[in-house]
């Protein structure tokens, strides 16, 4: 079984912005 | 065939030919006859009288009575034997120099000297290194070695002394009245000289950028009246004190190109200047340092066993610059001592033999390869760090999370909404 990449546009990335990858 | 190099291809020392380093060499002298005209007597030696007085005239601008330096180095026969010679000399001995550059650091092994007047009574030679900045002893000749020079006769040589300058009362004789040589041998005598390729000291003894000879003393001058009328003449009463001169027909330096056996021959660079056709990796007017690169090992002179080429520095062609390190060179066993610099393609390590940090090595290319270490590519969310294992490439992933990189969540794991924890269990 393969599993999905992450999908990036479904992290909440309000409290970590600075995290988010540059191409997310 | 390239003498450096065996049979094989392998390295082996070689050793420019043996040369008579002076000849066709400008000489500076400081004192020549003939400016202005002059007339100087000498004595010769004749079968039917054992000594008459002959005299002659020294014109500097008349070619067939000059006797400028360049006759000290010129081409000589045994039937023509051209001579410099000094003006006419008068009263307390004058010191009269003959300076020869030799242009390049030489090994010698023999100095030479023949006379067209009588050997001198007293006379030094002495060596520069330094292309005639420093000058130092290399050999004395005198009747009076403790009064002239200060050094006692005949000193026994031994491994102490043998890179000094030692005094012979040897070669001072009055005859042969001309024609007499005086030869200075490097080694001869010297305790070291039988096992040369291990004495630094020898080596050292031996190079010469530039020869001087310093005539000191004539011979007995109150036996030498010089100043005749007529060509050819009887001897005249002794005790006299009068003019005298040297003439010297022959300066010879004998030795080879010094090139510490790396090199088969010496070459005139465009600027006229002689150096040395290095090989080995060498390079240096004397092939004396390691090409850029070629540090593995420290450079050293060749010898008849060992030809010590410099050998480059491992890189894996990551990288173009090294330097050497004693410490690694001894730990190695004296094999190897080159550090390599700014090692390029991703690679890291002394031979730029590893991936640096953020890489991992791709086992399917050598790693002398352009692309052998790539990029771990770990999950910035996925991943717990961005360094990878050095051989699988695996990225250190967070609770949950599965993939080389780190990129999805695991069996019996959903995606989240937390960047902090991006794989939660379904449970």
């Amino acid at each position: 079984e393969v599993m999905p990449t992450f999908d990036m546009a479904l992290f909440d990335w309000t409290d970590y912005e600075d995290m988010r990858p540059i191409d997310s | 065939a390239d003498p450096c190099y065996d049979e094989a291809g392998l390295p082996r020392r070689c050793i420019p030919e043996f040369i008579n380093a002076a000849f066709g060499q400008e000489v500076s002298v400081s004192s020549v006859c003939g400016l202005p005209p002059s007339r100087s007597c000498g004595l010769l030696e004749r079968e039917d009288r054992p000594t008459v007085r002959s005299c002659q005239i020294c014109d500097a601008s008349d070619p067939r009575h000059a006797h400028p330096a360049s006759y000290l180095t010129d081409l000589n026969s045994a039937h023509n034997l051209s001579c410099w010679q000094s003006e006419n000399l008068q009263g307390s001995p004058l010191n009269v120099n003959l300076t020869i550059s030799l242009g390049k650091k030489f090994e010698i092994t023999y100095v030479s000297l023949q006379f067209c007047s009588p050997r001198p009574e007293s006379m030094a030679i002495y060596k520069s290194m330094d292309y005639g900045r420093t000058w130092t002893p290399y050999q004395f000749y005198s009747s009076q070695c403790r009064r002239m020079y200060n050094r006692p006769n005949k000193a026994t040589i031994t491994k102490q002394n043998e890179q000094e300058a030692l005094c012979t009362d040897g070669h001072t004789e009055l005859y042969p009245l001309s024609g007499g040589l005086i030869a200075f041998s490097t080694l001869d005598g010297r305790p070291s000289g039988k096992d040369f390729d291990s004495s630094p000291v020898l080596q050292d003894w031996v190079t010469v950028t530039d020869i001087r000879v310093v005539f000191s003393r004539p011979q007995i001058t109150r036996a030498l009246p010089m100043s005749g009328r007529e060509n050819e003449e009887p001897l005249g009463p002794p005790g006299v004190l009068s003019t005298y001169y040297y003439a010297v027909g022959d300066f010879q330096v004998g030795g080879r190109c010094k090139c510490n056996g790396h090199a088969s021959r010496c070459l005139r660079e465009k600027e006229g200047k002689l150096v040395c056709e290095c090989k080995h990796n060498t390079e240096g007017p004397e092939c004396d340092r390691c090409k850029p690169f070629h540090y593995d090992r420290p450079w050293q002179r060749a010898t008849a066993k060992e030809a010590n080429e410099c050998l480059p520095c491992k890189c894996n062609l990551h990288a173009r610059r090294c330097r050497f390190n004693m410490e690694l060179f001894k730990l190695s066993g004296r094999k190897s001592g080159g550090v390599c610099m700014n090692c390029r393609h991703n690679t890291a390590g002394r031979h730029c033999h590893y991936c640096k940090e953020g890489f991992y090595r791709d086992m399917s290319k050598a790693i002398t390869h352009r692309r052998a270490c790539k990029a771990c590519d770990c999950h910035p969310v996925g991943a717990a760090g961005k360094t990878c294992n050095q051989t699988t490439g695996q990225c250190p992933c967070k609770d949950g999370v599965t993939g080389i990189t780190c990129n999805r969540c695991a069996k019996g794991y959903q995606q989240s909404r937390s960047p902090v924890a991006p794989c939660i269990s379904e449970r």
